[in-house]
């Protein structure tokens, strides 16, 4: 019956705000653990490699190889893990 | 499993480590004790030994730090990377970083290690009774010193056991002050401070000043993180304050309000709404043990697994009971061979080709006649990535490679067969080698390792034995060479001398040892191998070889890998 507390968020300082966009965590993750060259190309090709990208991490992890970010791979990748890269260029 | 590019591990088989410095989630002991157990779960399958050093350079040097550390690779807060490590070499090459933005503990909440109280060291016992009420924290209730304390059993109140909690009222650890509590309050650039702080610091680390005067004295050290202490936020190791004030309601414990990620969190004054100061609840933590072995999987060679319960798997997952996994194990068997030397481990029922018999009971001296079959290993062992080899030697017109518990063989027809496991042929032997020959009399295979030697004889083996026991000098610390000689005699090799052994008598000839150069011009005096093969002497150092013929001339110099190994 009671009214569900209406949840205000607030921002706390000194919060190391992750809310980054689920692009741009994947992004940030694959080119961190060696799925993505850093001097990634743009356009048409960008694409690509992330696709081909997306579907290595997600082979290395034991997941479904769809290549898209799909919302097992976005939570896999926020999972507690080793620094060291997967994949050495 | 995977190993680095080059299949980099540590040549020398006793690694040290040193521990530079600690988290302040963990009381150090814990922490020394994560990492040496961390270490064992490796030296428990491998020939490795881990030996601590407290000062100069280790090959494995341990640190805790936050966000940019001071290498290339920065940390990025809490959760997400939680550490890593560099592959053996030089340098930074083999050193383990872990992120003082986690929260560590053994993976399953606050390890309260205790001091003084009567509860001799023990851990606290979380909830536990203390005038009726339970307490699933260390508490300063019932004291007047602000001392927080906790009963090390579920019930203060009938045991009456107690020790008291790290807090910087007690010790610090660190800095310059030998582990004296804090000075409340103390003096910092002029300004006066009742707490920790981490003014001055560009680490984040809380210090404290353990005289009244910081900047008189310069006697400091680092403030441990209480059990309530926050993790994160703006307030890291600070305590929680309850209860506190957020947005105009009262909480008297953590919680998620205000978050969208569900983290727990509180504030460390009374009002968060004025004060701003807050910082993330403990959780189980993470297990300080658990990475730790898995960084030192990557300090000593390997890399990354995709079996999800490999311990080298890249992402964390707590295990209660943790054992190595068959990937890990077969991974740094791969750089370092299997487990040797004095730790009793059951024996293997040897197999027949029809069924397991337990192996007969026997002292090591004594015949025993195991039967066993040879079984492939990783063929992606490669011995052309090899550069120097335990005992090269013929048997049985096949010339075999031995290094770190297996060996190779060239055919006649020159091709390469292997990896064997030697402990599957010859199960008495160390996975190291030495030397070793085929006597040409009585097809018995000698094999050397270190001060002792072992005569096998089809399956039947005799020894280990001292080498002492053929007449070698006794402090001839191994036999690195063996070339068999007309009329049963063999010459046996160390460094610049040589000695010839008569098989039938056991024993070493007279009027030996004798020196190198005055019979053998033209070759290494620091061969690590001498062998004789289709009838030439051939004396190895590193990857190279000179070739002796019977008028001792040196007739070729090669290479192992491609003239013998056929790479």
């Amino acid at each position: 019956w009671c009214v569900p507390l209406k949840s205000v968020y607030v921002t706390f300082p000194g919060d190391v705000i992750k809310n980054m966009t689920d692009k741009q965590l994947a992004d940030e993750y694959l080119q961190r653990y060696g799925y993505i060259d850093v001097l990634q190309k743009s356009g048409l090709q960008a694409v690509v490699s992330t696709s081909k990208a997306l579907k290595q991490l997600q082979k290395q992890l034991g997941l479904e190889e769809t290549g898209s970010l799909d919302q097992p791979t976005i939570d896999a990748m926020k999972q507690p893990r080793c620094g060291v890269p997967d994949i050495r260029n | 499993y995977q190993t680095f590019t080059g299949n980099l591990k540590w040549d020398n088989k006793d690694v040290t480590y040193r521990i530079l410095n600690y988290s302040p989630d963990m009381e150090a002991s814990l922490t020394d004790d994560a990492f040496a157990r961390a270490f064992k779960v490796w030296s428990d399958v491998t020939p490795l030994t881990f030996r601590r050093l407290y000062d100069g350079t280790a090959d494995i040097m341990i640190s805790f730090g936050k966000a940019d550390h001071g290498d290339p690779y920065p940390f990025d807060g809490k959760d997400g990377l939680l550490a890593h490590a560099y592959p053996p070499g030089e340098g930074i090459q083999g050193d383990a970083h872990f992120d003082d933005d986690e929260y560590w503990t053994l993976g399953s909440g606050p390890v309260i290690k205790t001091s003084y109280g009567n509860a001799e060291g023990a851990t606290c016992h979380f909830p536990f009774l203390f005038e009726g009420q339970s307490y699933s924290t260390c508490t300063t209730e019932g004291r007047t010193d602000g001392l927080p304390w906790c009963a090390t059993t579920a019930d203060y109140d009938k045991d009456k056991i107690f020790g008291f909690c790290p807090s910087e009222l007690l010790s610090t650890f660190g800095g310059n002050s030998n582990e004296a509590p804090c000075v409340f309050p103390f003096v910092f650039q002029g300004e006066k401070y009742d707490s920790c702080t981490t003014d001055g610091r560009t680490d984040g680390y809380r210090w404290c000043a353990t005289t009244a005067n910081y900047d008189t004295d310069k006697q400091y050290g680092f403030c441990p993180n209480r059990d309530t202490a926050v993790i994160g936020g703006n307030s890291e190791g600070e305590p929680c304050q309850f209860p506190f004030t957020f947005l105009g309601t009262q909480y008297s414990s953590c919680t998620s309000e205000g978050r969208s990620d569900g983290k727990l969190w509180c504030a460390t004054t009374s009002n968060y709404d004025t004060d701003k100061k807050w910082g993330f609840c403990p959780d189980g933590g993470y297990s300080l043990f658990l990475v730790a072995a898995h960084e030192f999987g990557h300090a000593l060679g390997l890399d990354h697994s995709n079996i999800k319960d490999a311990l080298m798997y890249p992402m964390y997952k707590y295990i209660e009971d943790f054992s190595l996994h068959e990937d890990d194990i077969k991974g740094i068997q791969y750089l370092y061979g299997p487990k040797t030397g004095p730790d009793p481990t059951p024996p293997e029922p040897q197999f027949t080709t029809s069924s397991p018999i337990l192996p007969t009971k026997s002292t090591p001296s004594e015949k025993t006649t195991t039967v066993s079959t040879t079984v492939h290993v990783d063929p992606s062992k490669d011995a052309c990535q090899i550069k120097e080899f335990d005992a090269i030697t013929e048997i049985q017109e096949e010339l075999h490679f031995f290094k770190d518990g297996y060996y190779w063989k060239i055919s006649n027809k020159r091709e390469r067969k292997g990896p064997f496991l030697i402990s599957e042929k010859w199960p008495a032997l160390p996975a190291v080698i030495n030397t070793a020959f085929e006597d040409q009399l009585t097809k018995k295979i000698y094999f050397f390792a270190e001060k002792q030697f072992w005569v096998y004889t089809g399956n039947e083996v005799f020894g280990p034995r001292k080498i002492e026991k053929l007449g070698l000098p006794s402090n001839l610390d191994r036999v690195d060479g063996a070339v068999q000689r007309k009329y049963g005699k063999v010459l046996l090799f160390n460094g610049e001398t040589f000695w010839r052994l008569d098989v039938k008598a056991q024993l070493i000839d007279s009027g030996y040892p004798k020196f190198f150069d005055s019979y053998f011009g033209g070759v290494p005096t620091d061969s690590h191998d001498v062998f004789l093969y289709k009838g030439f002497l051939y004396f190895c150092r590193e990857n190279f070889y000179w070739r002796m013929n019977a008028r001792r001339q040196v007739d070729r110099v090669g290479y192992v890998k491609y003239d013998l190994l056929k790479c």
